[in-house]
């Protein structure tokens, strides 16, 4: 997989949970998966706080770019 | 430790989340 391609699902992942487009995830946006994805609100909760690395609250394109890789390849990089 | 253990649930439920998203993405069933 090429990194363009990771960057650009990277980017389309992140605004399918930043529907208002903020620039930014708040916990309500991640809540609000609940409906569209097989996953409980817990474990919503649990990916949102495993991804908030600073715990502001919000989760930025680098949080959230460094939870998908970790996801592709075990390891983080930002 | 605990904390191991915590780490595999949260790479598990990560791994969770973004395969519901590319499945999501891609239409799949």
């Amino acid at each position: 997989i090429g990194q363009s391609t990771i960057l650009e699902k990277t980017h389309e992942f992140f605004q399918m949970c930043d529907t208002e487009n903020k620039g930014f995830i708040t916990r309500r946006d991640m809540q609000r998966l609940n409906s569209e994805l097989p996953l409980s609100a817990e474990e919503l909760e649990n990916v949102f706080d495993t991804l908030d690395s600073d715990r502001n609250g919000y989760l930025t394109l680098n949080e959230f770019s460094s939870g998908f890789s970790e996801f592709l390849f075990g390891r983080k990089i930002s | 430790d605990p904390n191991m253990k915590g780490g595999a649930a949260n790479e598990g439920v990560l791994a969770n989340f973004f395969n519901s998203l590319l499945s999501k993405k891609t239409g799949a069933p």
